[in-house]
């Protein structure tokens, strides 16, 4: 289920982009 | 050191969600130890890092890209910008979508402006002679500087640029610059193509697109596909 697929990669993309954030910022 | 790590934070999430058995997964960070057993018919296309060099440059120009693969297409893809705090999401046939965190909204693009006014996106990096003369010759001169091919296509679906073209030189993008970009943007009605309108195809034996890739929020795109294949030709007949 195609649905179902993109809200985990919608929730991995989000982590994904906390981690990238941090280390851009140093934090 | 954030390349790998978050690389490997996706791939994890991935692969404990989905499974190897009916899926493959390709990441740029990866892909030179995977080489290559490619037959699942669902293909994972991850960049950690798009837009490397502005990363480290700090000019805030990076994304993250997730494609999902049937085919040799995009079916779902995901384009993460953390410096805009903004998700991108696409699946065929449903439309694009942007996610904040304070709101859902779908993208549908509209522009009504003349062809000389659209204005290019652009690399500040990957420039080269070929690709120089056609910008100069194309009939829309604006041109904004702006890293990572999905921040890039987030600016045209922001509607802040309309064209952006990409050219191989030496190098090639590759499947995974390229996959999750183009579904955002073609579900929110633009167009991302090869410069004879072919469509783009992805997971095949090379992982580079190579040639000239045009991607529009669609008004003119044909147009401007046929007049950068003819100002490629005369540049190529000047160096003859």
């Amino acid at each position: 289920d195609l649905a179902e697929i993109l809200a985990i990669a919608r929730d991995v993309g989000w982590k994904a982009a906390d981690i990238l954030h941090s280390y851009y910022h140093g934090t | 050191i954030a390349d790998i790590t978050v690389s490997q934070y996706i791939l994890q999430r991935l692969q404990a969600a989905f499974g190897d058995e009916d899926f493959t997964y390709i990441s740029e960070e990866t892909y030179k130890s995977q080489l290559q057993e490619q037959n699942s018919q669902l293909v994972w296309l991850i960049d950690p890092l798009d837009g490397t060099k502005d990363f480290i440059d700090k000019t805030g120009d990076y994304a993250i890209h997730i494609a999902l693969i049937q085919d040799h297409r995009p079916i779902l893809s995901i384009v993460a910008v953390p410096e805009a705090e903004t998700i991108y999401y696409a699946t065929k046939d449903s439309g694009t979508f942007k996610e904040t965190p304070k709101a859902t909204v779908p993208i549908t693009l509209l522009t009504e402006k003349s062809i000389e006014d659209l204005t290019l996106v652009v690399s500040r990096s990957h420039r080269h002679e070929r690709l120089n003369y056609l910008l100069q010759h194309l009939p829309c001169q604006n041109q904004k500087a702006v890293g990572s091919v999905g921040c890039k296509i987030a600016t045209i679906l922001e509607q802040k640029a309309d064209i952006y073209i990409s050219l191989s030189g030496k190098s090639a993008p590759k499947d995974w610059d390229i996959a999750a970009p183009e579904l955002i943007l073609t579900e929110a009605g633009g167009s991302f193509t090869h410069f004879d309108g072919s469509p783009l195809r992805y997971n095949t034996d090379d992982i580079n697109q190579w040639g000239g890739l045009f991607a529009s929020n669609s008004n003119y795109h044909q147009i401007l596909c046929q007049e950068a294949q003819r100002i490629l030709l005369e540049f190529d007949n000047l160096k003859r």
